[in-house]
């Protein structure tokens, strides 16, 4: 019998989202896994993929719109979610906005003008 | 200063190379500067090892101790110069390959290649990163990678990309006058920059990015590496 005092009305990002099967993304995604050598081992792991996949689509036109000069589109970490990007993909240590290393090892002036 | 500069041209810069799924940006970021300082003072391009750095390397962060190099955990391109100094230097790529992955070290000094001798953090201001790019080679970088999730190519000038969040360990190794803006309707000078995510990425596994504004975060944390060639 469903409890009906606790229930899960938020999105939950594991859930599967069959509204994405037989789309235009869902195609997408197919030549994206293709493009890049993508394979995922469950059917939930694929659904899962496809639907960070239509997400950073949507980030990709975000990131057109603010920044026009260059192009941005669908890569090869287009299956990754902001969090799993960082975590695999860059790797330097927090420093909290320092610069790290020692002090006093900052390189002396170049004279640059002209 | 040149108007325009490029250590690719001059073949200071070794392959774009692919860290795979593993946080080890700032070791390809330090090998990069020191191959880059090893051709300025040699004359020799020579690719070296991001694995002796993910296996051996733990050292810290001077003021900050909690900042230490962690192999595919994360690093601090600083920390690796400290490293170096200590251990006695960098073996090449061939004797020490890139697996993705931390293992065991298996540093060997007697096949030392390239012995780090110093290294100095550059002024924030980008006349002076171009200056030292130019009189000592290719640049350790850090920036916020946020818009490179999903960059293809062109010269990315985002509106907003904090300065703050830097978290990518990069090569900087030249600039250019003139990259197109469209937003802003003319040319705006651009850093290149070699990253360590394969050649399928970006322009053949570079960035360019605006130069001047101190954008991503990109003047915050550059240094430089001085050379020695292993006898």
């Amino acid at each position: 019998v469903e409890d009906l005092t606790i229930r899960q009305v938020t999105a939950d990002n594991r859930r599967i989202r069959p509204n994405l099967l037989g789309t235009h993304t869902e195609s997408k995604f197919r030549l994206f896994m293709s493009d890049y050598g993508k394979n995922y081992s469950t059917r939930e792991e694929y659904i899962h993929r496809l639907g960070i996949f239509a997400k950073n689509v949507l980030k990709a036109a975000e990131h057109q719109m603010m920044d026009p000069s260059a192009v941005h589109g669908v890569t090869q970490f287009s299956d990754l979610t902001e969090e799993e990007f960082k975590r695999m993909y860059t790797g330097v240590a927090d420093v909290g906005g320092s610069r790290g290393g020692t002090v006093g090892a900052e390189a002396p002036m170049v004279e640059v003008d002209g | 200063l040149p108007e325009d500069f490029d250590w690719r041209e001059k073949g200071g810069v070794t392959e774009v190379k692919n860290q795979g799924a593993c946080g080890s940006c700032w070791a390809f970021s330090t090998t990069g500067a020191a191959e880059g300082a090893h051709f300025v003072s040699t004359g020799k391009l020579l690719s070296l090892s991001e694995q002796q750095l993910v296996d051996c390397d733990q050292a810290c962060d001077p003021k900050d101790k909690k900042a230490c190099d962690n192999g595919c955990g994360g690093g601090l391109m600083t920390n690796a110069y400290e490293y170096l100094m200590e251990a006695g230097g960098l073996e090449e790529e061939r004797s020490y390959p890139y697996t993705g992955k931390r293992g065991h070290c298996k540093f060997d000094p007697e096949k030392v290649a390239v012995r780090v001798l110093n290294f100095t953090t550059i002024p924030l201001d980008e006349n002076q990163i171009a200056a030292n790019l130019v009189r000592h080679g290719p640049l350790a970088v850090g920036l916020n990678a946020v818009f490179m999730q999903t960059y293809i190519g062109g010269v990315s000038c985002p509106l907003i990309c904090s300065k703050r969040n830097v978290n990518h360990g990069v090569l900087l190794v030249g600039y250019g006058s003139k990259g197109f803006s469209i937003l802003r309707l003319s040319n705006k000078p651009y850093w290149i920059i070699k990253n360590s995510w394969g050649k399928k990425w970006g322009e053949n596994g570079y960035y360019k990015l605006c130069r001047g504004h101190d954008i991503c975060g990109i003047n915050s944390m550059v240094s430089a590496v001085a050379t020695q060639v292993s006898s």
